[in-house]
């Protein structure tokens, strides 16, 4: 199972449809201060369910919908579409691939869909813990990579107890 | 359920102690299961002029796996090549970075996520440690999926796949370009305008 | 006192407007007194559409400047080229660096500490930045004295003095060497052992 | 007025004493990771009357005393002297050179010294508060860069209330 790939709109700096395919061995994401990198870091733990604002450097959840540039009108909604590849079954569901989206309109409002379908949150998170996608750390955000040595005792035995 | 956490764990710290080593040639790195009391961080009573290392095994000896419902936190333990094991907190930048990398690949060696985002986590390493973890990273790329955000061109040259992000005039994010082979990597990541 | 902090007030706003477009080619920073309720720093409402600014200068007018025994506490705002204003958390981490550093610059420029010690303060940055950054240092070395800590190679370029700091094999800091011409630094922070 | 030198002994890991000239444009440190450079820019805040010891990154302020190596026994003191060039007589003292330092034990107690002789914390922090040496934002640690961004607003303002 990898992450094939990212699909963002309205997300934050990706206004318009952008696209990343991703391949399973290492891939390099570069560009100068303020392009849009760590977005992509923050389109995909927000697609799998996260649910603190402040994870994703806002203050509130809809600081993630696209809020304009000197030439275009904010967004109403964004939207983050995640496929992966699931061709080793890793993942319970009979597809090769599994699309696992997320959408948040300026009120408020949210959605979930697996594979297109409307679900619920608790459904997402079901479906990548399975796989060993809980909340983990296999996303290590900007600046963050220390927090594993500033964190409690009892929240590093988390991390291991999800291991278990 | 205690057992299956303390065969992960004890799993888990055979890796940290291996990873502390490769990341810090003639470090040690060990977890410990915290005194429900809780111990700082680290804390060792260096013991000056004998070959420094870490509190003896025996010391796990009185370890009660079956504290039942006394979740007992997990402590990190380093003691690097020639100096005496000290608090977390006094290690530097750099070395904090690698010892929290060490932990991640502990983890990831017991129980391997599909996929890892980084996210410049290689900011406040020098040259030597750069080269450390992505020696690190391209060992274990077959067997997850790494994808790694940078400025830092010697992390692009290990990319099998490199993205180039930039900040278009309509002040939106644009997805550059994607070079598939290793040599084409030898740009720069300065501020120039989309490549 | 409250007078002489309004002045004071005035000039480092006025300095971080100055260094924000320095650093920010494009962009706008302003210094705000905050209401007394506080609104969360740098959230304007974003006008779209419009050629983007930050909200006109009337807006001061509400100011109370004598509002005695009410400390009103420095909001910082930003506006970046093409982008609309927003609030300072959802800057990049370069970004973030750069809004700091302008603060830090605005006060330099009204009350010049005698020295400086920065510590890794461009580990964010990339190649462009990094340069934006070590020209304002060059341009104000003749006003104070600038100790940098770095691993990066172009800022040791610009040093009159180039000091090596390495570990002994005793386990203790061993300062190395200084060179004095800035020609000489083209070395490399490498974890080697003593230079 | 510039900061002409500091001299480190058993401060940190510093065990021998260590002296770094400085001149008044820019010198730059570099060196490998946990070389001790962060440590210098400790030592310099901590003779100028740092009382936080999270401050030089440790529990107790004991911390900051050589605490042995493999080779070397632990120090009982660790002492940093900063020599001050006082040649356009920043400071109200009538001497070109104006030394401050400090000491601290293994038992605690500490010691101040202007100029070599005995003083108290509030003759330093007087002394150099004059020069513009306050609690201000002339030392930038580690990883703190944007300390300032996430300081409260009333911080900030006392940054602009000292350079008044
Ligand atoms: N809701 C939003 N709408 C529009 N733009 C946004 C939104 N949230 C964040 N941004 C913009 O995204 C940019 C930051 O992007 P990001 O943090 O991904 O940069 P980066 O490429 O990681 O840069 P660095 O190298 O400095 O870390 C900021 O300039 C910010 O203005
Ligand atoms: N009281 C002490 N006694 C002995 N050594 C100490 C003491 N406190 C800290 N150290 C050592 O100092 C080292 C850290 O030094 P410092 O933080 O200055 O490194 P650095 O050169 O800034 O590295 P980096 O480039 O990673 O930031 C650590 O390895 C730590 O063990
Ligand atoms: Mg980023
Ligand atoms: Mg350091």
């Amino acid at each position: 199972m990898f992450l094939k790939s990212v699909k963002a709109r309205g997300f934050k700096s990706f206004a318009r449809s952008a696209e990343f395919g991703f391949e399973s061995g290492i891939t390099v994401v570069v560009g100068p201060n303020g392009s849009g990198k760590s977005n992509i870091a923050d389109a995909v733990m927000w697609a799998m369910g996260e649910q603190s604002p402040s994870a994703v450097r806002g203050a509130s959840m809809q600081d993630v919908i696209f809020s304009g540039s000197d030439k275009l009108a904010p967004a109403g909604m964004a939207e983050v579409e995640l496929v992966f590849d699931n061709s080793n079954g890793a993942l319970p569901i009979e597809f090769s691939e599994v699309a696992v989206s997320r959408r948040i309109y300026r009120d408020g409002e949210g959605a979930y869909f697996i594979n297109r379908s409307s679900c619920r949150l608790v459904d997402v998170v079901e479906l990548l813990s399975d796989a060993g996608l809980g909340k983990g750390t296999h996303i290590v955000s900007q600046g963050r990579v220390e927090a594993i040595l500033e964190s409690k005792p009892e929240e590093r035995r988390g991390y291991i107890e999800e291991a278990a | 359920i205690e057992t299956s956490f303390n065969d992960t764990f004890a799993a888990v710290s055979g890796h940290f102690a291996d990873v502390v080593s490769t990341l810090f040639p003639g470090g040690q790195g060990r977890l410990l299961l915290a005194e429900p009391a809780g111990e700082p961080d680290g804390v060792e009573e260096a013991r000056p002029g004998e070959e420094g290392s870490l509190p003896k095994e025996e010391e796990e000896e009185d370890d009660e796996p079956f504290q039942s419902g006394d979740r007992r936190g997990v402590e990190i333990r380093v003691k690097l090549a020639r100096k005496s094991a000290r608090n977390l907190s006094l290690l530097s930048g750099g070395e904090r970075s690698l010892v929290a990398v060490a932990f991640l690949f502990a983890i990831f060696l017991v129980r391997p996520a599909p996929f890892y985002i980084l996210d410049e986590i290689e900011a406040a390493l020098d040259d030597v440690n750069i080269t450390r973890l992505l020696n690190m990273i391209r060992r274990y790329q077959h067997k997850t999926q790494f994808i790694v955000i940078t400025h830092q061109k010697r992390t692009m040259e290990c990319a099998d796949v490199l993205y180039g992000v930039s900040m278009g005039a309509d002040g939106t994010s644009k997805v550059l370009s994607r070079r598939m082979d290793k040599t084409a990597t030898a740009g720069s990541t300065a501020g120039t305008e989309a490549k």
